[in-house]
C-alpha cells in the first residue's frame, strides 16, 4: 500500500506588492480545497475522482482564473480550457472555447469517459455539454468586475496578461505606491500595474 | 489558471487543469492547460499541472519533460522539477508547475515571483504558500 500526496495551486506571478487581505483571501481558498482533497483521499476516493474534485472546487470561486472569475478575451468574451489526465492507463480529456459550461474540468472528464475522442473544442464541446445534461450557465455568470477592470487595462497597456489580476485605478494602494518606483517590466508593461491573479 | 494533482494510497496518479488563458487573448487562442504533455500530465510515475505563459509551456512541453527526466534520467521528482524549470523554458518564459509522484512525494517549482500553492502528504506535511 502507498502513500496519498496532494498538491494544487491557483497560478503563478503575482504581484510584489500583493495587498496582504488579498494573499490571506487566496490562502483561505487553497486551504479549503486542500482540505476538500485529503478528506476525499481518508475516504478512500481514487487520485481521478480528487483531481476532478478539488479543481471543480476552484473553477467555482470567482477567486482565481477558471471557470467563473476566467479572465477575458479582446472581445471581452470568455473561453475556458481544461484537461484531465488518469496516470495508470494514460488516458485524458480536454476541452476548449467553453463559454457556458459551469465546471469546464468535469465535461474533460465526461469527453474521456463518455466520449469516442480525447479532446472536443468550441461548438462541439458545448453541444456534448448539453447532451450529457452538465450544468450550464448564462454567459454573465462568468464575467466578474474585476476581469471588466482587468481587460480595460490590459488594452490600455496594449498588452496581454497571464494569470494577473491588473487593479481598477484607484483601487489598490498597490498601484499608486508602486508606481513611484522603477518598475520591472513584464510582458511589456511595468509590474506594477499587475496585481495577483 | 488552476491546478491539482494526486497519488491515491493504491500509487494511482492523476492531474487536472483548468483556465480562462490569458487577459485580452485573441479569440479561439488554445493554451497550454488543455494540452496533455504541456500543461497537463500524468503517467505511473507522476503528474503534472503547469500554469503561466501558456506558448512557453507550450514550447517546452514542460509536465512531460518532468516525467521523462524522471524516466530516462532517474533523477527525483523535486529534481526534475528543478531541471525542467531551469532547462526547459525558452528566454524569458515564466512558468511554475507541482507535482506528485507514486511514492507519495510532492513538489513545486517556478521562476516567477510567486505561484498560489497548496500541498500535503499522508506523513504529515502540509504546506500553502504564495511566495518563495
Amino acid at each position: 500500500m502507498g502513500k496519498w500526496a496532494i498538491a494544487l495551486h491557483g497560478g503563478a506571478g503575482l504581484d510584489p506588492h500583493l495587498p496582504l487581505h488579498r494573499q490571506e483571501e487566496a490562502k483561505n481558498l487553497l486551504a479549503h480545497c486542500l482540505n476538500l482533497g485529503i478528506s476525499a483521499l481518508r475516504s478512500n476516493l481514487s487520485a481521478l475522482d480528487v483531481v476532478e474534485l478539488v479543481v471543480r472546487e476552484l473553477e467555482t470561486d470567482p477567486l482565481f482564473n477558471s471557470g467563473r472569475g476566467a479572465v477575458l478575451t479582446e472581445k471581452g468574451t470568455v473561453e475556458m480550457e481544461a484537461s484531465i489526465m488518469d496516470g495508470p492507463k494514460r488516458r485524458f480529456g480536454a476541452v476548449s472555447g467553453l463559454s457556458t459550461v459551469k465546471n469546464p474540468v468535469s465535461l474533460a472528464r465526461l469527453v474521456m469517459d463518455k466520449s469516442p475522442h480525447s479532446y472536443l473544442a468550441f461548438s462541439g464541446a458545448e453541444e456534448f455539454a448539453q447532451q450529457q445534461g452538465v450544468e450550464m450557465m448564462e454567459k454573465e455568470y462568468f464575467i466578474t468586475q474585476d476581469n471588466v477592470g482587468m481587460l480595460k487595462q490590459a488594452k490600455e497597456a496594449k498588452a496581454i496578461l497571464f494569470d494577473y489580476r491588473i487593479p481598477t485605478t484607484g483601487l489598490d494602494s498597490c498601484g499608486a505606491e508602486a508606481e513611484n518606483e522603477n518598475p520591472m517590466m513584464m510582458n511589456g508593461v511595468p509590474l506594477s500595474v499587475y496585481a495577483a491573479e | 489558471t488552476v491546478g491539482c494533482v494526486v497519488v491515491d494510497i493504491e500509487g494511482r496518479c492523476a492531474a487536472a487543469t483548468s483556465t480562462g488563458g490569458l487577459i485580452n487573448k485573441m479569440v479561439g487562442r488554445i493554451g497550454d492547460s488543455p494540452i496533455i504533455g504541456s500543461g497537463t500530465y500524468a503517467c505511473k510515475l507522476c503528474a503534472i499541472s503547469c500554469t503561466g505563459e501558456g506558448e512557453s509551456i507550450l514550447r517546452g512541453t514542460l509536465a512531460r519533460d518532468v516525467a521523462a527526466v524522471m524516466e530516462y534520467k532517474g533523477l527525483k521528482l523535486q529534481e526534475a522539477v528543478d531541471f525542467v524549470i531551469k532547462e526547459r523554458l525558452d528566454d524569458g518564459g515564466k512558468a511554475g508547475l507541482i507535482a506528485v509522484s507514486n511514492l507519495g512525494e510532492v513538489a513545486f517549482g517556478f521562476n516567477t515571483n510567486g505561484m498560489f500553492r497548496a500541498t500535503a502528504t499522508q506523513d504529515g506535511f502540509m504546506e500553502i504558500a504564495v511566495w518563495e
